[in-house]
């Protein structure tokens, strides 16, 4: 068993505390965790100089570790459908993020989300989001994004939801509400989760704040 | 999986050796996603002069360990020997996994295969 002897230690080594269970719940990898692997693997990459050990290129941050992470709780609420006030129904999603260490700061915290849409129009759709505190009231609004065309939507949550140089939480829980518009119809939230990049600083240097 | 001469015979001039380390064979293949498995390599073979004296082209050879190879060549001592067979150059690997929260992870990990070995 990998609790004991040397290959405890080697995990240990990877930064890997707790043996990692035989046999995990398996779930399709997310091509983006795909096209990172490809881009850092220095087999794959060909890249004809030595790649950064602290930096991930493709997202443009500094960081020694991705996680993309599943929500592990989404729920919806319905308030008022859109066709009578203008408002749809609201989302909560959480994330568990009891597996990052207190030691690793985050870097980029993108949250992902897969809607799909009543109707083709999904014109002036924004998405406002909240952090969901236990009392299952919504803080005040953090941030707001439009829905691009061609879904997914991404919301950049570092500084807002996730505070920056500090650790992480264990859970992260925000409260989603769709803005339909000028689109008079609501979506679905589909899939929603995390992409997660945090720098170990006991392997990499912390990035200098902009002065 | 080593190269087939590593064990017995003439085991030549401190040089890499391939060693291929297959994930599955330690047991981690169901949670490692990718690689299924690296070539991390290892560093064998003698360091006695003139071998410990670079050739053409690597990098220059530590004074300290051709001192220790010209002393062994001289007068062998019990317990001093001659210098060691290590790794001069690695390179990281990233590997992707499932962490036990599920979570698909990518790590970076810097000195994972020998690129090349030398007498220290």
């Amino acid at each position: 068993p990998a609790s004991l002897g040397p290959a405890a230690a080697l995990l240990q080594v990877l930064g890997l505390p707790e043996t990692p269970r035989s046999v995990p719940t398996l779930r399709p990898v997310p091509p983006v965790m795909w096209r990172l692997f490809r881009s850092r693997n220095p087999q794959e990459a060909r890249v004809g100089r030595p790649l950064k050990p602290c930096h991930v290129e493709e997202l443009g941050v500094a960081g020694n570790i991705v996680r993309h992470i599943p929500d592990s709780g989404l729920s919806s609420r319905i308030i008022q459908p859109a066709r009578t006030s203008g408002l749809c129904p609201e989302w909560t999603v959480v994330f568990d993020l009891s597996s990052v260490e207190p030691i690793e700061r985050p870097t980029r915290a993108r949250l992902e989300l897969r809607l799909e849409a009543e109707s083709e129009d999904t014109r002036g759709w924004e998405l406002s989001v909240a952090l969901l505190a236990e009392a299952e009231h919504p803080g005040p609004e953090l941030l707001r994004v439009q829905a691009p065309p061609g879904l997914p939507l991404r919301a950049d949550l570092l500084g807002t939801a996730v505070a920056a140089n500090a650790s992480v939480p264990r859970t992260l829980r925000l409260a989603l509400a769709l803005h339909p518009g000028a689109a008079a119809t609501c979506g679905r939230l589909a899939e929603a989760s995390l992409l997660l990049v945090t720098l170990d600083p006991r392997l990499c240097p912390l990035p200098r704040s902009r002065r | 999986h080593t190269e087939p001469r590593v064990g017995g015979g003439p085991v030549g001039t401190c040089r890499t050796r391939r060693l291929h380390v297959s994930f599955r064979e330690v047991g981690w293949h169901r949670w490692v996603i990718a690689p299924r498995g690296f070539l991390a390599n290892f560093c064998q073979g003698t360091c006695a002069l003139p071998e410990t004296l670079r050739g053409p082209g690597g990098p220059p050879a530590l004074n300290h360990a051709v001192l220790r190879a010209l002393m062994h060549a001289a007068a062998p001592t019990p317990g001093v020997g001659s210098p060691c067979c290590v790794p001069e150059r690695l390179s990281p690997i990233s590997v992707l996994f499932f962490d036990n929260s599920d979570n698909v992870v990518l790590r970076h990990y810097e000195d994972m295969v020998v690129d090349e070995c030398g007498c220290r």
